[in-house]
């Protein structure tokens, strides 16, 4: 058959690897051969091919001694796949054509394989080719495809070399732990791989990371839906430890791409999941030096970062396409009717499930509201570039009014999302940190409140704590907030009603 | 949505309330060991992490992964290496390559030894070794030569001699005198 | 909750997981330096 005929090709492959080098002459002429002589002269016998070839594969993967090489076979796929990429005329069809052909046969014996009932699925072949192709795609890119001798070719391999990564990025996407749980492990490794993760991190104008939030996202969602607040399986208790891992590198070697994409990340975060929270939100610029949160004689006016506006890379309109229109009327001219429209479009239409620390369910969209607050600082930001420090820093500006008024009128659960967004805005210093300090402290003690300032005090302090009884680490902004309070002359936490009547707490509160 | 929601976790000593929310997740645990396994920082230094990262857990990242490295065009096919005169270097006969091996500096010689078990190099620079002087210790699997400054004692049984020695440690890369208790029959 | 089917997926996929080994660089042909040749037992039989 076609089939076996394809196997012996293969196999003549696989044995010429072993007694050649990887870039030796003969390898070239092989394939030119497969082509000539009409082995791979068409596009269906690409695919027939590809196809053959990774199932005898996986089965000499399955078949091979499990102390020996079981991966001789997969490895020569692999080299032969990427070779191709780079060697072939692509005259009829493009680089990315001929990879959006790959990708959907590997997908194809990829399902089969783990679909397979009786068998035990596993990864490892699998993911081994994902690692090869990284592998040898990494080897030729060195120093701009410096390699590639033929200088149109290496033009037309380094203009290929974003999309590369990104439709290797998709085909991750459509593998996913949700869909293919038997490669979840697999899964995480290769999106946190050292020849993925950190590229996507680094391609020229940040073109790897809309996708690689994409991935990180799929991962948050998959451990959402499966956490349960009280008891978490001890699978997705290893997936979230190594997701956790992934993050702290993330954060030690490019920390501006979760400082840049935090909005996201905390949409998608699990409710209970407090430490990455707070590893995400601490992350700081390179070489920023923080000044000491716990000096009560911290002015943060005389900081010039907190004059600086964070960098944003995601796109607010996304979320916040119906009430952008509303919320920058109110903070022109704000009005009771605006006001109203933009409470009533915070409100779900069906509750949400959400595993949260004294809640099961939410009826606010924690989305909207993140995106109308962190819309509120941008505008903070902009507007102290543009005026002064008094436009902004005043109680009596729209952007505070906004905001305490969605708390004012809202219900305890929109006060509580508001606020909890608020305090996700205190990170290291800059404008919105400083700015959100502003507004949480007068909102602390304002007697505008009437009888709603317990209330409010309670929410606000509940935030506050669940961010600092965590293991560490802990936003600068938090800190700095939380000292502030501890030290104040006007406010003494020990004395409030609610504090009081939970021994707990203030057993918690009073050595600080 | 208040602080009494706090309460279970502040609270953990008790074992009702503890169980109501899994602590490893929210309140997580010390990060200094996860940090460390990670090389954050690594002598004193911030350094990148992701480039060599092997594994998103500590327990299947026992060894070490190859990180992407270029080699220049000029470094490849350098004629002349180790005397040889083929490109790249061989060695693959015992009685015509004595003399090209006899031209190395002993760390060439411990470097090939180490780096080509069961091969003619390995017996090559075996041979090479001891003519200068260095004996292998079974054992120990290192060479050693006599330290000249010393003359060993000799046991009364004779079978061992207590000297200083100079040891050339594979592990740390470099030569170390070391006082020791020799055994003749541990050495070749 | 996870079914159960999924359950012993995940599961199948922790102790499957792809460790450092894995991830490394392929393993291809490389020219040896040096024929094999038959040495000592002493002398250490790993690179």
């Amino acid at each position: 058959t076609n089939t076996e005929r394809y196997y012996l090709v293969f196999t003549e492959w696989v044995k010429l690897l072993q007694r050649v080098e990887g870039d030796d002459i003969s390898t070239i002429v092989f394939l030119k051969q497969m082509k000539d002589k009409g082995v791979l002269s068409k596009t269906d016998q690409l695919i027939e091919f590809i196809k053959a070839a990774l199932e005898l594969s996986i089965f000499s993967f399955k078949e091979s001694d499990p102390t020996g090489e079981v991966f001789t076979a997969i490895d020569a796929l692999g080299k032969m796949i990427i070779k191709l990429l780079v060697v072939q005329d692509f005259t009829e069809m493009t680089r990315a054509d001929y990879l959006n052909l790959v990708f959907p046969v590997i997908a194809l014996v990829f399902s089969k394989d783990h679909e397979q009932e009786n068998t035990t699925f596993n990864e490892r072949p699998h993911f081994r080719l994902l690692s090869n192709f990284l592998f040898e795609w990494e080897t030729i890119r060195g120093h701009k495809f410096i390699k590639v001798r033929n200088v149109v070719t290496r033009k037309e391999l380094l203009d290929f070399d974003t999309e590369f990564y990104n439709i290797f990025s998709s085909y991750l996407q459509s593998a996913q732990p949700i869909a293919f749980p038997g490669f979840s492990f697999a899964w995480v490794t290769l999106i946190s791989h050292r020849m993925f993760l950190p590229t996507m991190l680094r391609l020229p104008n940040n073109a790897g990371w809309k996708n690689l939030m994409l991935l990180l996202i799929d991962l948050l969602k998959f451990l959402d839906k499966y956490t349960d607040k009280n008891e978490v399986s001890n699978a997705i208790s290893v997936v979230y430890k190594g997701a956790l891992r992934v993050f702290l590198g993330i954060s030690n070697d490019m920390p501006e791409f979760l400082i840049e994409n935090h909005l996201e990340l905390m949409n998608n975060l699990p409710p209970t999941y407090f430490q990455l929270k707070n590893v995400i939100l601490s992350a700081i610029p390179k070489k920023m030096m923080l000044p000491n949160p716990y000096d009560p004689t911290l002015s943060l006016e005389d900081i010039a970062a907190c004059k600086e506006p964070p960098k944003v890379f995601y796109d607010l309109i996304a979320e916040f396409s119906t009430l952008k229109k509303p919320v920058d009327n109110y903070l022109r001219i704000p009005s009771n009717s605006l006001l109203k429209t933009i409470i009533s479009n915070t409100y779900r239409n069906e509750y949400e499930l959400k595993n949260g620390i004294g809640y099961d369910y939410l009826s606010v969209d924690n989305n909207i509201v993140r995106a109308i607050v962190i819309h509120v600082g941008i505008e903070v930001g902009s507007e102290y570039q543009r005026m002064s420090s008094s436009a902004v820093f005043n109680t009596k500006s729209a952007y505070y009014t906004l905001l305490f008024n969605l708390i004012h009128d809202g219900t305890v659960e929109l006060q509580y999302q508001v606020i909890q967004a608020m305090v996700e805005q205190l990170r290291y210093p800059n404008v919105h940190t400083y700015w959100f300090i502003f507004a949480l402290r007068n909102m602390f003690v304002s007697e505008e409140w009437g009888d709603q300032l317990l209330e409010v005090q309670e929410i606000i302090l509940r935030n506050l704590l669940e961010r600092i009884i965590v293991n560490r680490p802990h936003t600068w902004g938090i800190s700095v907030i939380f000292t502030q309070l501890i030290t104040s002359k006007e406010i003494n936490l020990l004395d409030l009603p609610f504090v009081k009547k939970l021994p707990e707490v203030r057993n918690l509160l009073s050595p600080l | 949505f208040g602080l009494k929601a706090l309460v279970p976790l502040i609270k953990q000593e008790e074992r009702e309330t503890a169980s109501l929310y899994d602590h490893s997740i929210t309140l997580g645990a010390d990060l200094s060991s996860m940090l460390h396994s990670l090389g954050i920082p690594r002598d004193s230094k911030r350094h990148r992490v992701l480039d060599t990262f092997q594994s998103p857990w500590a327990e299947t990242s026992r060894s070490e992964v190859e990180p992407k490295f270029f080699i220049p065009d000029s470094f490849t096919n350098i004629p002349q290496v180790l005397q040889s005169q083929t490109t790249p270097p061989c060695f693959n006969s015992v009685q015509h390559d004595q003399q090209r091996v006899a031209l190395f500096q002993d760390e060439t010689l411990f470097y090939l030894f180490y780096k080509h078990p069961g091969t003619v190099i390995q017996e090559l620079t075996y041979l090479e070794l001891r003519k200068r002087n260095w004996r292998y210790h079974k054992t120990l699997k290192a060479w050693l030569t006599k330290d000249p400054k010393m003359e060993p004692v000799v046991s009364s049984d004779g079978l061992s001699e207590r000297g200083s020695y100079v040891f050339f440690d594979p592990q740390r890369w470099e030569k170390c005198q070391r006082e020791f208790l020799l055994f003749y029959n541990a050495i070749m | 909750e996870m079914p159960e089917q999924m359950i012993a997926q995940v599961e199948s996929s922790l102790l499957n997981c792809p460790d450092s080994l894995d991830a490394d660089s392929p393993h291809f042909y490389r020219k040896p330096l040096s024929l094999p040749h038959p040495t000592s037992i002493f002398f250490p039989n790993e690179p």
